[in-house]
């Protein structure tokens, strides 16, 4: 059935054992305890979020497990986004369309 | 414009899916995969060119905190060519003044660039006819992407928001079960036609369908159309050697 957050509760036995697939999959270890489970509340939260994409798209997409399970939003945009592009384009403005190569 | 279109399927057109690792340079990425794509088509040349010498040698400096296309494809200018991935290889980091261009052997080179009309129609038209061009997009729905196409509306993934750049390598239409929008007034189940674009990724190819996604065409999904950008290799109006497979 669908993983959602509501439902997550103290961490139910095949949410352990998607982790530890996921762990193998994506080859992850985690130097303490602590640092597992935080790491899997986030692989929790990110299902929930899965679901929650999966039931917003209009098309045929499908949403779950990646190598970026384990990472939350600020982690994966640090490491993944592009993140001076979010500013806008200083200037740049449209230039040319197809049928005017000539300029650039 | 044809029905399909799909740059992979030309050997060695389109390079392998790199991985930026812990360095934000997807618009470094993007730019490359797009220069190797326009000298595979154009000159039958299969080259892999040198991020790190994008990185290392952009005026903005410090392209692992984010950049733009047109960096790259000024620096690339600016160089008058780049080097080969093997001269000069990918370290995801950044130190300044590292850049030693001057003394590396080109391999590509580029004589400008181009920015696109912000019209799907007319995107897949030069996409078609010209080669692979790069896009920059909302990227919102990729983390936890799998496969399929995605069809986002503007609330839930917003166009004017874009903040990672990819390489636009093909399109087609997904025929699917179920009831289409298009066949609403037809309630009977048939087969339902979602357009999209194929796009390459540079997160990896365990990531995806082996590193590419695909994006709703048609809808302005996430942006695409915000900043279509391409460099061009050849002359205006010259067409490259070879045409977009099916």
């Amino acid at each position: 059935g669908s993983l959602t957050a509501q439902d997550l509760g103290p961490q139910p036995l095949e949410l352990k054992e998607a982790f530890k697939f996921f762990q193998r999959q994506f080859n992850r270890s985690y130097l303490t305890p602590e640092e597992h489970a935080r790491r899997l509340d986030i692989f929790a939260h990110n299902l929930a979020q899965a679901q929650q994409l999966q039931e917003e798209d209009f098309g045929t997409a499908e949403f779950g497990v990646t190598p970026f399970s384990d990472l939350t939003e600020e982690e994966f945009g640090q490491l993944y986004g592009h993140r001076r592009a979010a500013g806008g384009v200083p200037g740049m403005g449209r230039v040319v369309g197809p049928e005017e190569p000539e300029e650039s | 414009v044809p029905h399909t279109c799909d740059w992979r399927k030309v050997a060695g057109a389109i390079s392998s899916i790199r991985n930026q690792g812990n360095c934000n340079c997807c618009w470094a990425m993007a730019a490359a995969g797009n220069i190797e794509a326009l000298w595979g088509i154009n000159f039958l040349k299969f080259v892999n060119v040198s991020v790190q010498e994008l990185l290392d040698c952009g005026r903005c400096g410090n392209g692992c905190y984010g950049g733009y296309v047109w960096e790259a494809f000024l620096t690339v200018l600016n160089n008058s060519g780049v080097a080969s991935e093997r001269d000069y290889p990918f370290r995801a980091n950044f130190r300044p003044h590292r850049c030693h261009a001057k003394t590396s052997n080109k391999v590509a080179w580029i004589q400008d660039f181009i920015f696109l009309p912000d019209n799907e129609q007319r995107i897949a038209q030069y996409l078609a006819t010209y080669g692979p061009i790069t896009v920059t997009i909302n990227m919102k729905y990729l983390k936890l992407y799998q496969k399929g196409v995605i069809k986002a509306s503007p609330t839930t993934c917003d166009p004017q928001f874009v903040d990672h750049s990819v390489l636009l390598v093909g399109f087609g239409s997904d025929k699917s079960e179920g009831m289409g929008a298009e066949t609403v007034s037809s309630p009977s189940r048939h087969p339902r036609s979602t357009p999209y674009w194929i796009l390459k990724n540079s997160w990896g190819a365990q990531w995806g369908e082996e590193g590419y996604f695909r994006l709703h065409r048609g809808s302005n999904t996430c942006g695409i159309t915000k900043y279509p950008v391409t460099a061009r290799v050849q002359k205006p109006n010259v067409k490259p050697q070879l045409s977009c497979p099916p």
